[in-house]
């Protein structure tokens, strides 16, 4: 028997958000210690790695690890039906062909439930290597999604490189070249506004900007996030959620001909 | 111009 409570069950909402247009059909993997998605995109190009702790739940109970098959369109149609304040309960008999959601309404009393058919997703885990990246940045996330959006007008392929200058987005198109540079900035009081760049030599990677853009649907979940890079490496993208665990994004690069 | 990597040239399917 599996079941999870989660008081703030919009969390929920927003790690489907910030995946779905990405992954279609997954595995929610539970165990005792954790919810975790991990899967690639159909052209396997990126990945994307989610985790949230069973520390989230005010009750999280999994008798036997689960792989919970569903498709995250459907999913996120279903929590179209969550108010914002709900308490959200996950429910699957061990023998899962199908994954209860409930949401509860604290204030009115109301309680929706949601049966969903569960689908049999092959999974295609994937090695990831544990990497001391040569650069770790970390930036408001508001910031991340502000440069991304702006940046696709210029082009279909983001420049990031991190120097001691400090780290440069460019996209070269049609119109012409965009650059934005920003520096280490851990002056303003609020550390959300931080921008911190730990460099142990320069990186210069190309990224699809199409890609980029899907990574930042996670931006509500964190204030900051954090790049990760190495030459000739796939970047890591990482939004915390808070302590409780993360979503994180793989990205391959793009080489010249 | 540049050509798209993919992910399977980097993480080994387990």
């Amino acid at each position: 028997m599996f079941e999870a409570r989660l008081a703030n069950g919009n969390i929920f909402k927003m790690i489907v958000e910030s995946i779905r247009e990405l992954v279609v059909d997954v595995n929610i993997d539970c165990s005792t210690e954790e919810l975790s998605i991990q899967c690639m995109d159909s052209a396997h190009v990126a990945l994307v790695s989610m985790s949230l702790s069973q520390s989230a739940f005010d009750h999280f109970r999994c008798d036997r690890s689960l792989s919970l098959g569903l498709n995250l369109p459907n999913v996120s149609k279903i929590f179209k039906m969550m108010g914002r304040d709900d308490t959200m309960v996950l429910k699957a008999e061990d023998s899962a062909d199908k994954l209860m959601l409930m949401f509860e309404n604290d204030k009115s009393g109301t309680i929706a439930d949601f049966e969903l058919k569960l689908m049999a997703i092959e999974a295609e885990q994937l090695g990831v290597p544990d990497t001391a990246y040569k650069c770790s940045i970390s930036m408001p996330s508001s910031e991340f999604q502000r440069i991304v959006r702006d940046l696709q007008v210029m082009g279909d392929t983001c420049k990031i490189s991190c120097t001691k200058e400090g780290l440069k987005f460019s996209a070269t198109g049609q119109i012409g070249t965009g650059n934005i540079l920003m520096r280490q900035n851990v002056a303003s009081e609020k550390e959300e506004d931080h921008v911190t760049i730990d460099m142990e030599e320069p990186v210069e990677l190309n990224f699809a900007l199409r890609y980029l853009n899907f990574f930042t649907k996670a931006t509500p979940l964190s204030p900051t996030v954090i790049l990760k890079m190495s030459p000739g490496l796939p970047i890591v993208i990482e939004y915390p959620i808070e302590q409780l665990g993360h979503v994180k994004y793989y990205l391959a690069p793009k080489m010249e001909e | 111009n540049m050509k798209q990597g993919s992910l399977l040239g980097f993480f080994t399917k387990k």
